[in-house]
Order: structure tokens, then sequence, then C-alpha cells
């Protein structure tokens, strides 16, 4: 199954 | 408008420059910008750099009170907690009228002023509103900086038309691009389905590709981002596997961002 990982997953922390 | 959809508040950073907004939604999922420069604006002046926290779902229904010939002057003196907007009706043949209020935004629970209607029923005169302010941290106009593997610029009302169909079919969607050809596939909310509707994309379509791409993202997200398809006539998709879509919307003087994170795994 897909997992939706947000977005600080991809970019990292704000 | 179109931001109040996926964010509740953000803060307006105000410098002399422009007017940026910068937030995520509660799920972290999808993250929008927005930028508009003071040419952008009749007139613009900024004395000092400060962050506007305004409620986007307040503002949404203060903007509903104007009318398309309207012209919406914003105003938020030196420390104050007030955002003042104010509608001039352009009509010599009302004079001045200034209906003024202010309620806290952010108190959900607060119910709505009931004279807001009697508001609503005076346009088009002048009205003066207030909205108030939170401060909140500022924001870096940086995050995220991405380089793209692809860039697909098609018709925004295309791409509306296709997310909006779509979605009355499924909960995500696969897009896929290859040099010559933008696939963007409905999934089954079930995985039993071996065929897949499959949206062949008209004219007006360029892409710039380095690799093939395969994403999947929620539908929903997709819908709320092209509500700013009215401010531009093409929508660009960027796009690198594994990495969040950018769905960016540009206009004169300035953009509208969004960025959605994929689905990923199997």
């Amino acid at each position: 199954a897909k997992t939706q990982p947000g977005l600080k997953n991809f970019f990292g922390p704000k | 408008k179109s931001c109040s959809i996926l964010v509740t508040d953000a803060n307006f950073e105000c410098n002399e420059e422009n007017i940026m907004l910068q937030a995520m939604d509660n799920s972290h999922i999808a993250l929008v910008s927005v930028e508009i420069g003071a040419p952008g604006f009749t007139s613009y002046r900024c004395d000092r750099t400060m962050p506007l926290g305004v409620d986007l779902t307040s503002l949404t229904k203060v903007l509903r009170c104007a009318k398309d010939e309207n012209i919406c002057t914003l105003k938020a003196a030196d420390e104050a907690d007030v955002l003042n907007l104010v509608y001039d009706a352009k009509s010599a043949f009302f004079s001045p009228f200034f209906f003024a209020f202010m309620w806290h935004g952010r108190d959900a629970s607060s119910p709505f002023p009931p004279f807001f209607l009697l508001c609503s029923a005076l346009l088009p005169l002048f009205i003066h509103l207030n909205i108030s302010l939170s401060s909140q941290t500022p924001i870096t106009s940086s995050w995220p900086e991405t380089k793209y593997d692809t860039r697909v610029t098609l018709p925004s009302a295309e791409f509306t038309r296709i997310v909006r169909d779509l979605s009355q079919l499924g909960e995500h969607v696969r897009i896929e691009v290859s040099k010559e050809v933008v696939r963007i596939s409905k999934l089954k909310a079930k995985s039993s389905a071996e065929d897949e509707d499959n949206d062949s994309i008209p004219t007006g379509v360029v892409i710039e590709m380095n690799q093939h791409v395969s994403l999947t993202f929620s539908l929903k997200y997709l819908v709320n981002f092209s509500k700013s398809g009215s401010l531009s006539g093409e929508v660009q998709l960027l796009m690198s596997n594994d990495v969040p879509l950018l769905v960016a919307y540009d206009f004169t003087q300035g953009y509208i961002r969004c960025y959605l994170a994929p689905k990923i795994g199997d």
C-alpha cells in the first residue's frame, strides 16, 4: 500500500 | 480565496517589494506559497516590514462582500492588531458610507455578527471592515527549494477540468510524463481494477523533461489547487520522482504555488 508522508519528509524541517 | 481552502490562517509578510504568504495545511501534505509584487497594486506603501497574521476563513467571508468593480484597500497601522479593508464602490451616486466592525476571527465558536448581513445588503456603498490580526513567527520564503526533472505547461482551465472530472471517479491520480505524452490516470480506490481511464491532454501542452516521471497524488488537493486557475491562463506542473509536485500559477506581478507530497511505496 502507498503511504502519504508529509512535506517535511521531503524538504526537511522548515 | 484559493488559499483559504488549504489553510485556515497564515501570515501575510509585507515588505517594500511585495506581500508574501506561505503556509502548510493541517496534515502537512500541501503547502501554498503566494507572492504579489508591489507593482501589482494600484498603490502600495510599506514603511516597516511586518507580518499580518490573518484568519483566512474570515477574510474570505469579508471578501465575498466585494463586487468585481470594487477597489479594495488593505491597511494595517504600525503596532495595530487590526487589518482594515475598505471597499470603494467607485460610484459618485452614493455618498461615502463607512461600516466598521471588528470580530475575532480566530475564535471559531463566536457567532458571525448579524449585522454582517446588513452590511452585504448595503453594497455597493463604501464599506470599512476590520479583521483582527494575530502575531505569528515570520516565515522563510526560500523553503522549499527544489530542482525538477520535468515541467508540463498546460491551460489552467484544462487542468481544472481534468482533476475535477477525475475526482468524481476516484480518490487518487497518477501523473506520468514521458517525452511526448502526459498521462493523467485515475486510480481506483480499490486495487482490483486493472484498466484505468486515461485522459489524453489536448493542445496547448508543453513538456520539458530530463527523466521519465510517474507519481501518485491525492485528487482532493489537486482540485483545491485548481481553484487558482482563474488567476492565470496557464498552469505549470513541476515534478521529479519521489518529490512533491509543484503546481505553479504565475500572474502579472506575482504567483501562487502549491506543493503536494506524493504517495510513495507500492
